[in-house]
Order: structure tokens, then sequence, then C-alpha cells
């Protein structure tokens, strides 16, 4: 029996709008700690990871591990029925074929009810190892989304080149070319502003636009973004929830 | 010109 208790529907609403653009069918597996799900977009260039601790929830309770596959277009149908601030439970038994959608409006004492039926989607779960990233930058996620918007209006690729004390993103495309240069720095009044880089050797990786764009929905979530950069490896985005985050792992293109 | 490289190359299946 699973039955996990938000105490606002906004919050699993901002969690999946953070990632139904670029993958459908996603299997969440409930367990007894949490909830995560896993799910590569269809050109596989882009792997979705999603961790919801228990202490996202005002209460969690999953007696057995189960599985719920979910279309994610028909799970943000039933999401836009709720209010932000209802209450929203997830409700399943041990072999679901449905998944319930419980919204509690407690002030107005308003009760909707939706059943999602469930897939059965068979993907592999790949294994993601601790990679060692050659560079990790922290900044604040607005202003991250701010710069992939402009520059990918100039090309269809991104470029980040990270150096000892500076971070660059270029594009240069069609109609032009842009760069952004950004210093690390600390604000000490607010530290979500702060930008902290951690250099252990230089990086110069291109991305496609396009997958940085779906990634930058992930900004909802959380007021910074880690990027974990590597030569050798995927980068790592990630947008940190109170317990729990949402990650995206991007390969990135190849100088032919 | 570059090329999208894709996950395989990265990860291993379970």
């Amino acid at each position: 029996m699973l039955e996990a208790k938000f105490e606002e529907a906004s919050l699993f609403k901002r969690i999946i709008d953070g990632f139904k653009d670029c993958v459908q069918l996603v299997n969440f597996q409930c367990k007894e700690d949490g909830i995560i799900a896993q799910a590569v977009d269809d050109s596989r260039v882009l792997l979705v990871s999603l961790e919801i601790g228990i202490e996202a929830f005002q209460n969690y309770r999953c007696d057995h591990p189960v599985t719920l596959g979910i279309d994610l277009t028909s799970l943000s149908k039933i999401l836009r029925c709720g209010n932000n601030t209802d209450n929203l439970t997830l409700i399943a038994d041990d072999t679901p074929d449905s998944v319930l959608l419980l919204f509690e409006d407690t002030k107005k004492d308003r009760i909707a009810e939706y059943s999602l039926k469930l897939m059965d989607i068979d993907a592999e779960f790949l294994k993601i190892e601790d990679l060692a990233y050659d560079c990790t930058l922290k900044m604040p996620s607005p202003e991250f989304s701010k710069i992939v918007r402009d520059l990918s209006q100039l090309s269809d690729s991104i470029n980040i080149m990270i150096t000892k004390e500076t971070i660059k993103f270029v594009a240069d495309g069609d109609i032009g070319s842009g760069s952004v240069i950004l210093k690390p720095f600390v604000n000490m009044d607010k530290p979500q502003e702060s930008i902290n880089l951690n250099m252990d050797q230089p990086v110069d990786l291109t991305f496609g636009s396009k997958y940085l764009l779906d990634i930058v929905k992930g900004s909802a979530l959380s007021d910074n973004v880690g990027v974990r950069l590597s030569s050798e490896a995927p980068a790592l985005f990630q947008f940190d929830l109170k317990s729990g985050y949402l990650q995206f792992f991007l390969a990135p293109k190849f100088n032919d | 010109k570059t090329t999208q490289g894709t996950l395989e190359s990265f990860f291993q299946k379970r």
C-alpha cells in the first residue's frame, strides 16, 4: 500500500513540469524511503533522474516497493485539475493498475479524486556511477536559465568553457554570436546568489541548445543549479529539492 | 561542425 501526501500539490506539479517535456513514459519506483524515477529521452542523449525523499512529504507510507508506470502527459492533465495549495495524496495498492490522486482543500472542505491508469513501461534502469568531474559549478538557476535562453536564440549549440577563475558560455550561429563570462563570487547577504566554482581541470564542452532548454525547466524547483562537467562523461545538471533532487545527465557534442 | 554524442557510451546497463 502506497500513501504519499504532499502538503501542497504545487511541489509535485513543479517536479513533473521540470521534466515532462523531455521524457514521456516514466517508471516511478516507490519504496519505503521515498520515490525515485529515471528515464532516457528518445534520442538517448538526456537521462533524467529524480529522487523525492520522505521529508518532501507531509506524510509517506509504502509498505511494499511498488512501481508506477506513468505517462507524464496524462499525469499533467490530472495535476492541472488540482489547486496549487491543495494537499495531494498519491494512493496505490501493492499490485496497482491505477494510481489515485486525491486533492484536498482543507479550508473549503473540498475533495477531488482522480484515478490515472498505469502503464507497463519496459525501461532498463541505467546504473549511474559516481563519476569524477573536472569542474563543479553552483550558480543561481534564474541566471543559468537566462543565459541558456538568450544564447540558444543564436545557435543550436552552446559552448561552456571553464578555466581557473572564469566561466564562459558561447553561441555562434548563422545570425551572429554571443558570449557570457561569469566569475566566481560570494554574496554574503544572499548566499544563493553566489557563484561557486571548483575546477580540477579546465573544460571546453559543447551541448545541444534544445536539451539545455529542457533542462532549465527544472529551475522552478530550486534557487540554484549544480553543474558538473567532465571531458569524459555526460554533464550533470542538478536541482536540489528540500529532500531529494532532479538530475539531468546530458551527453556533449563532439567536434568532427 | 559538431556531432551530438549519446549516453550509451557512458552508462552501462544494469
